[in-house]
């Protein structure tokens, strides 16, 4: 199980390394800061996670763990708010990833459920056809894992 | 008939899969 929610994170990183983020995105570690999440999400739809939204991400966290919880904690309330609002979508409780675990561990499968909530802002946001076909650029066996992702958020999505 | 396995390979099920997430309205998924 622990290696199926690994190969989620590491699939979905590679992903993310699509986007052209001034922050780096190469490792777990390089994300927990959340720098590098906001600036995807504002990419993926620049109108919601607008410039006033991605001036409260802090860039300068370092070991910070109080600033990185801040960060996680804007990016996940962008994120359900999008889904619940633009998409019309209640991300169900047990979905949501613990963001202490990614703060204080780097943990892999908290970090993965946050990346595959980001995941469905991309492959549903206006831009989706840019994005997706991006996805189909990738490796097969990373597009494997990225389908299941969104299939696995298609059937737990909504109440 | 390859053509009749298309949809069958790995290949074909990511092709079909993701073709008709695209053909999708947004906003409106599931």
């Amino acid at each position: 199980m622990a290696e199926k929610e690994n190969e989620l994170c590491e699939s979905l990183i590679i992903w993310l390394q699509t986007f052209n983020t001034a922050a780096p995105c190469q490792t777990i570690q390089d994300l927990t800061n959340g720098v590098a999440m906001a600036q995807i999400l504002h990419e993926i739809d620049y109108t919601w996670f607008d410039v006033s939204w991605l001036s409260r991400i802090k860039d300068d966290v370092g070991d910070n763990k109080r600033i990185k919880i801040h960060n996680l904690k804007k990016i996940l309330q962008g994120i359900v708010d999008y889904y619940r609002e633009f998409l019309d979508q209640h991300i169900l409780e047990f979905l949501l990833p613990n963001l202490n675990l990614i703060a204080d561990h780097s943990d892999a499968t908290e970090m993965g459920r946050l990346l595959q909530l980001i995941l469905g802002c991309a492959v549903n946001c206006e831009k989706k056809q840019e994005h997706i076909q991006v996805i189909m650029t990738l490796e097969e066996s990373v597009q494997h894992v990225v389908m299941t992702a969104i299939q696995e958020l298609m059937s737990k999505d909504t109440l | 008939d390859p053509n009749m396995k298309a949809g069958t390979t790995s290949e074909g099920v990511l092709a079909n899969f993701f073709n008709s997430l695209l053909s999708k309205k947004t906003g409106s998924p599931g």
